[in-house]
């Protein structure tokens, strides 16, 4: 009620017993002390974590442009590509790498099932959609052990109910 | 709590941290131990932990700020020093880890999260005041962005325990708003607008997070509002009104309901001389709204369907008058005008006693002018809707100047009629911008106090009062865009309307200066 | 006279919300993107 808000009688903040030149005084120190931008970046940097020995004529470290963008963004959507997603997404957990393998899936239109921490793909429209679920035919990625071998691969489920209750 | 064992336990848990095959199980089994040790129950004991393991953190990010110059010696580099945040995430992944694996001895999570933030608020003020200028806001910046990145979520699942989560943050800024924590001031604005937290205090739950992020808005206002009334601003302080203006701006594109909502607060603890600031909150407009272009020709306002539509207000818009007691009077004179002395001595209530004048820049209580405008016309509005027979004749009469209409709104006007006559010019000047912030997009609101403006103008009995009316408009027009909509319909009117008489009185062609600023506003406005 | 609003360095007839990519308030620049990438939980397992 004083018609400047803020100020008391004696030109200082009642909040906090400041006058207007210490508060300048801060604001000025504190302007050469700015949050910088990597201040609030996080780290990016890819930590193997079981480490092999490799000859010396590999790679070391991982090439920096794993961690841009529009690598992720370019890579296609053919079985190699979509192997690499699924690598990257399984493989390299809490990663950025893991962040834009899973962008990635979404847009070419996979969707990860938090139950059975799997990524279903539509194989034809859903037969049935409520809004709980819907329930159809679909392509999962998944690793198999059969009597041939085991391995990773791109199966085909008939008639999976997808609760939306699980979709991430 | 000893803080060596403290220390060798956040030496354990940085190790971990920084191991390669660390996983979740190891990160439960550390916060379980801690548990069982008795560090986690919430009480003084766990604050000591905490408070020991913040200063930890930021000291030993802070080490590796000296640089050591060619030939050994070390001084303080003219650039920002490098600092290491190791310490600082590793202390916030122990937070996130406590909060997520913790069974819960207090009620909820977020009563423990609070505990930890205002261990933190005391350890940012405690420091900030103890080293002044020396003091570094860097560590604890990251501190809070680590936690807004992992505490917070836009999964509308959550909402609940999402908006207990961004409510606690919110409360600890408004702790170490700048009034109290000057030297946090641009960190503090850098996190309070962050996209890990702004836009998600303002889309979560149902807008519950909207007085939340006014308040914040409103300390920020506060603390720059004695800088602000002058036009040279130092340096430090204008960087902090562009940042302002850059989230004000964010806030008009992608949440202009949120403005919209709370005008009225933002304006009384805005400068009234601090234009550009004030036209972009007041040309804040709902998104599912499209406003008519105010130029133009024979644009028919009275048959906008939004005008008799009343905004949402969300500020306290009688709080003034009630702190004043002057409510229960602007009540009763409204009910019953005859007799009543109630406007002979209104203008000298709305000065501030003297000592307060002179820290406040002005002689009147600009809050208090504030409320009373606003009330008497909100109130009048409601008369004209309680009072209609049917929707085009309130249009009329809102509209044209009829003695029904003055018997209408009579005594609602009669209040701005008489202060108009019996302020000085100062007064006066702060009346006409009270009734000039209503002037926004099309409602209700902004059609009677167009109506106000243009009455007022026609009725004056002084070219002075018309002169000083038609330099609240322009003041606000001829600053950078934005304008509001309904400023600019106002002086269109104003200008083109022949029954004002505008371009015949003197003040418009005072001087060459003059007449070429009214053509070049005359011409922007179509 | 304020200053002008469209070089602070925000598209203000951006279709899309600009705190996506509001950087901060004392740049010019838009934030990198995805610099604040997060997983979420069920992402983690063995």
């Amino acid at each position: 009620d004083l018609g400047a808000i803020g100020d008391n009688l004696t030109g200082t903040s009642a909040s906090s017993g400041h006058d207007q030149l210490y508060n300048l005084q801060m604001l000025e120190a504190a302007f050469h002390k700015l949050p910088q931008p990597k201040d609030s970046e996080r780290a990016k940097t890819y930590i193997p974590r079981h480490p092999a020995v490799t000859p010396a004529s590999y790679p070391q470290v991982q090439p920096s442009i794993v961690s841009h963008p529009s690598f992720w963004e370019r890579i296609g959507s053919d079985t190699l590509a979509t192997d690499m997603l699924f690598f990257a997404f399984y493989y390299q957990q809490n990663t950025y790498q893991q962040y834009m393998a899973a962008r990635e899936l979404k847009k070419q239109s996979w969707r990860f099932h938090r139950r059975y921490n799997t990524w279903f793909q539509r194989h034809v429209e859903p037969q049935v959609t409520t809004d709980e679920y819907e329930r159809g035919s679909y392509v999962y990625f998944d690793f198999h052990v059969t009597e041939d071998g085991s391995g990773w691969c791109q199966r085909i489920k008939n008639d999976f109910t997808f609760e939306y209750n699980f979709l991430e | 709590v000893d803080p060596n064992q403290v220390a060798v336990l956040f030496s354990e848990w940085c190790q971990m941290c920084n191991h390669v095959s660390a996983s979740d199980a190891a990160y439960t089994r550390f916060v379980t131990q801690l548990q069982q040790d008795g560090l986690l129950k919430g009480d003084d004991i766990s604050e000591r932990f905490f408070r020991i393991l913040t200063e930890l953190a930021v000291t030993h990010s802070l080490v590796s700020e000296q640089i050591v110059a060619p030939g050994g010696s070390s001084q303080q580099s003219p650039q920002q020093p490098h600092i290491s945040y190791f310490s600082i995430d590793s202390y916030a992944k122990l937070v996130v880890m406590v909060l997520k694996y913790s069974v819960e001895i207090t009620p909820n999570k977020a009563s423990i999260l609070s505990k930890i933030l205002s261990v933190t608020v005391r350890s940012i003020q405690k420091d900030a005041e103890e080293k002044k200028a020396s003091f570094n806001p860097r560590p604890y910046f990251r501190l809070f962005i680590n936690w807004l990145y992992d505490l917070t979520t836009t999964d509308g699942h959550h909402d609940s325990s999402n908006f207990q989560v961004l409510t606690a943050f919110a409360n600890a800024f408004h702790m170490l708003q700048p009034l109290r924590v000057p030297a946090w001031s641009f960190a503090w604005l850098e996190l309070v607008s962050h996209r890990s937290f702004m836009p998600k205090l303002l889309m979560c739950n149902s807008q519950k997070g909207w007085p939340f992020f006014q308040r914040l808005l409103v300390a920020l206002l506060k603390f720059m509002e004695p800088y602000l009334r002058n036009a040279e601003l130092p340096e430090a302080m204008d960087l902090l009104y562009k940042g302002t203006m850059r989230v004000l701006l964010v806030l008009l594109h992608d949440f202009p309901e949120f403005l919209c909502d709370y005008h009225f607060s933002f304006c009384d603890v805005i400068p009234s001389s601090c234009i550009q600031m004030r036209n972009v909150i007041l040309s804040a407009f709902p998104r599912n709204m499209r406003l008519p272009d105010p130029s133009t020709p024979n644009l028919k306002i009275d048959l906008l369907a939004e005008i008799s539509i009343a905004p949402r207000i969300m500020s306290d818009v009688d709080g003034a008058l009630k702190s004043k007691q002057l409510k229960t009077e602007v009540d009763e004179y409204l009910k019953r005008p005859e007799g009543s002395s109630f406007l002979s001595d209104l203008n000298q209530k709305l000065l501030l006693p003297q000592n307060e004048a002179s820290v406040a820049g002005t002689r009147y209580n600009v809050p208090l002018i504030n409320s009373l405008v606003f009330y008497v016309g909100i109130q009048a509005v409601q008369q004209l809707q309680l009072n209609k027979a049917n929707p085009s004749a309130s249009v009329q009469q809102i509209n044209h100047i009829s003695p029904m209409d003055i018997f209408q709104i009579g005594t609602a006007t009669d209040i701005f009629r008489s202060l108009i006559t019996s302020l000085d010019t100062e007064g006066r000047y702060l009346l006409l911008n009270a009734i000039a912030n209503q002037l926004r997009y099309p409602n209700s609101h902004t059609h009677y106090y167009s109506f106000i403006t243009l009455y007022l103008f026609s009725e004056a009995t002084q070219e002075i009062t018309q002169e000083q009316i038609t330099r609240v408009l322009l003041e606000r027009l001829i600053v950078n865009r934005p304008h509001p909509w309904g400023l600019l319909i106002t002086f269109i009117e104003l200008i083109k309307n022949p029954r004002y008489n505008f371009w015949s009185r003197s003040f418009t062609h005072c001087a060459p200066e003059i007449e070429k600023l009214f053509e070049s506003v005359a011409r922007s406005c179509g | 006279l304020g200053i002008d609003l469209t070089a602070l360095g925000l598209n203000l007839n951006s279709p899309d919300n600009l705190y996506k990519t509001f950087g901060s308030p004392w740049s010019n620049d838009p934030a990198k993107g995805d610099t604040d990438f997060r997983i979420p939980a069920c992402y983690l397992f063995d």
